[in-house]
């Protein structure tokens, strides 16, 4: 990617943190997507020595995919399809390739993002030039084919995830996702807690279904879930109209220019007769209204550059496409086939006024190419999915945010950067938006880490990334939310936007042993055959021990008041009701004394700490503290947020507090 | 009948294979031709599920979660790209 490494400090490397390139290219990354483009620069090998010696994958053979494809950096390349093929029938090989080869584009983006190597003078059309790199640029990257034209089938998945631990990867990065389901019946989760058990670390996207509430994927407390948040660079195409005024878009539109003179412009609703013309849908645009003018579409239901196709086979000479209230303010650039910015729903609204009042509408797109330090950023992405958790609302989720609007990242050269059948340009590298794009890069990051701290376990790793990441700006103020222009929350951005410098030394961390994670089943209620389904072990839950969700040593708090009960955990009394956690941290840094602070936005909560400080005399010295709860009636589905910092004057360890009545 | 067939993930609880047999995947083959004559398996899993994934009809899977040693019989679920 180009601008992520400087968004995320790590070109800065203050204070010699950032582990050197020997170190991470020990780490190997497994991304289960679309398959890997062997030929991308991103997958280029200089400089890296010999594959570890304990690596036990390999490169498969299939369609346009030998051994030779692979090298020192793309180190593994399996496909996995019998499940697809056995539900879909025998894939067309004109049209996908039976190999780890990548048709699509996804994978190598998302792969090229976790661990690319780094290649100069990267860009798509010239927009985000700039030297790529993923975030673990010397980490090895093993690619596993799970997804095809028809899906990602759970059997295929499952056979990735299996292959992928026995090969040896040491994080594995899955940018999808399938509906929400209890943990012993969702595959990603079963497979991710054996990985985890095994010192693996799971990223997985937090889905692309925002700004609803409970819209989250990939909840297990055992993986690691992104949201997406912006960058600060935006690529601008400003509309303008016949009256004179104009309106910021954005696009990475990138050939012939309009005309600098002023083009009939039309409102797609107004050249349709289907009911829904607005959203110009394949075949629903009439060409006699349409042909040599630009046209407003609206979003939804069609993919954004099918959009611009259907402007464009219609005669069509431009495109302003229109965000609606589900996507308010957030603009996502895309390669359009022809002239198009993509605007706002206020520009959009006040556009299409213009366009129903004038007699004669009339418009131009102007294309600037890319702008950097756009202030505020980061701001959470509407796309991106939101809590509270819907299987498990005591941990907040997602986890942390990272950059996944409009990321640059390697490209298959097999289609175009649309994705669309007709595009026949074929591009290195791709601009594309998702939390599929967040995701890797908290994975390589997470192989930073882990190259720094080789013995410490995935959910030490989450931790640091966790409780170092940021939720207000360098000004104080808070993260803001695109979807609604206000300020977001953390079943909005989690723990917050990553900070891998921080990460990298956090102070302290909050373990968790996978067997912390099978008392969490318990405190579920999981028979124990849902347990052995999860762990792949017999584990018997004490009848004779309490178990609850609160005892899980997350390093985010998510007290739901309306599920509290009366038990030595949490209890009532009177009309307010009180729940306790009790904490573990370990000291992974010097010795020192940390001090807590609290700051919440709530009169409706008390929160009380004890101890306030906590004083570690050696690594690995763990420390217990108890925080309480007690929060006065309040209309159900209220909610409210905090914040508990320790901190020794070096470090500040947060955690972020959801409550929910 | 064969249309009908749809995939599914079954988990096994290794821990409980009878003694007379030295492999699972020889347990996981015989269970799964005590509901069905017919059905193959698409993969075998090792490490992150103890278990294999199969075609069955919903009957062969309700079937096959009633014997011993099975934990689970869970359909297909298609996953998408974030």
């Amino acid at each position: 990617t180009t601008r992520t490494p400087e968004f995320l400090g790590l070109d800065r490397n203050i204070g010699g943190l950032v582990p050197e390139s020997d170190s991470v290219s020990d780490v190997i990354v497994g991304v289960l997507d679309t398959g890997g483009w062997p030929e991308s620069k991103s997958y280029d090998d200089m400089g890296l020595g010999p594959v570890p010696s304990e690596w036990k994958g390999e490169c498969e053979l299939g369609k346009s995919f030998t051994a030779v494809n692979c090298n020192k950096k793309l180190i593994g390349a399996r496909f996995f399809s019998s499940g697809y093929e056995a539900t879909l029938g025998p894939i067309d090989e004109s049209k996908e390739s039976k190999s780890a080869r990548d048709d699509d584009g996804h994978g190598t983006h998302t792969s090229s993002t976790a661990a690319g190597s780094l290649v100069d003078g990267a860009s798509l059309f010239g927009y985000a030039e700039g030297s790529a790199r993923g975030m673990a640029t010397s980490a090895r990257i093993a690619v596993y084919k799970v997804c095809w034209l028809g899906g990602c089938f759970s059997s295929d998945l499952v056979a990735a995830m299996d292959k992928a631990v026995a090969d040896g990867v040491n994080v594995l990065s899955m940018s999808l996702g399938g509906g929400m389901s209890e943990y012993y019946r969702d595959s990603v989760a079963i497979g991710a807690f054996t990985a985890m058990e095994k010192g693996i670390l799971v990223s997985c996207s937090a889905g692309n279904a925002g700004p609803s509430s409970y819209s989250l994927s990939n909840v297990a407390p055992w993986i690691t879930t992104v949201g997406a948040g912006t960058l600060d660079r935006d690529f601008p195409a400003y509309v303008s109209l016949g009256n004179g005024k104009n309106f910021s878009g954005v696009s990475l539109y990138s050939g012939k220019p309009l005309t600098n003179s002023m083009l009939p412009f039309i409102y797609a609703a107004n050249a349709s007769n289907s009911t829904n013309g607005n959203l110009c849908m394949t075949g629903t645009l009439l060409p006699e209204k349409v042909a040599g003018k630009i046209v407003l579409c609206d979003r939804g239901l069609s993919a954004r550059v099918q959009k611009g196709q259907v402007v464009r086979d219609a005669g069509g000479y431009g495109m302003v496409l229109a965000n609606t209230a589900a996507n308010g303010e957030e603009l996502v650039a895309d390669a359009h086939l022809l002239p198009a910015s993509t605007v706002g729903q206020k520009s959009g609204v006040a556009i299409k006024e213009y366009l129903l009042t004038d007699s004669n509408p009339t418009a131009t797109i102007a294309f600037e190419g890319t702008k950097v330090g756009i202030s505020p950023s980061p701001v959470v992405a509407a796309f991106s999915s939101r809590g509270p958790n819907s299987i498990t609302p005591e941990v907040l989720k997602p986890d942390l945010i990272a950059p996944g609007v409009n990321i640059l990242a390697g490209w298959s050269g097999s289609v175009g950067p649309t994705g669309l059948p007709g595009d026949t340009r074929r591009v290195g590298f791709n601009i594309i938006s998702g939390t599929s794009m967040s995701c890797p890069h908290v994975s390589g990051l997470a192989a930073l880490i882990k190259a720094a701290h080789r013995e410490w376990s995935p959910a030490a790793i989450k931790s640091a990334l966790m409780t170092t990441a940021y939720s207000s700006y360098k000004s104080g103020s808070k993260l803001q939310d695109i979807a609604t222009g206000g300020l977001a929350t953390p079943f909005d951005y989690g723990a917050g936007h990553v900070d891998p410098v921080s990460a990298l030394d956090p102070g302290l961390v909050y373990d968790i042993t996978a067997d912390d994670y099978l008392e969490f089943l318990c405190a579920l209620n999981y028979t124990a055959a849902q347990i052995t389904s999860v762990a792949k072990r017999k584990y018997t839950c004490d009848a004779s021990k309490q178990y609850s969700v609160t005892y899980l040593n997350y390093p985010s708090f998510a007290a739901a008041f309306e599920t509290a009960t009366t038990t030595s955990g949490s209890g009532s009394s009177g009309s307010s009701k009180v729940v306790k956690y009790t904490r573990t941290l370990t000291n992974v840094g010097a010795a020192g004394t940390y001090k807590v602070s609290l700051s919440s936005e709530s009169q409706s909560v008390k929160i009380s700490v004890e101890p306030d400080s906590l004083s570690f005399t050696q690594q690995n010295e763990k420390k217990l503290y108890t925080v309480t709860f007690t929060a006065s009636s309040m209309p159900s589905g209220t909610n409210s947020f905090a914040r508990l910092e320790w901190s020794d004057g070096k470090h500040i360890v947060g955690s972020p507090i959801a409550f929910s009545w | 009948s064969a249309s009908e067939k749809k995939t599914y993930i079954v988990h096994m609880a290794k821990s409980e294979m009878p003694e007379s047999f030295e492999e699972h995947t020889h347990w996981y083959d015989s269970s799964l031709k005590s509901v069905s004559d017919s059905a193959e398996m698409l993969y075998t899993y090792t490490n992150v599920v103890h278990g294999f994934s199969t075609r069955l009809t919903p009957e062969e899977a309700e079937s096959l979660e009633g014997l011993p040693g099975i934990l689970s019989v869970l359909p297909e679920v298609v996953y998408e790209l974030h």
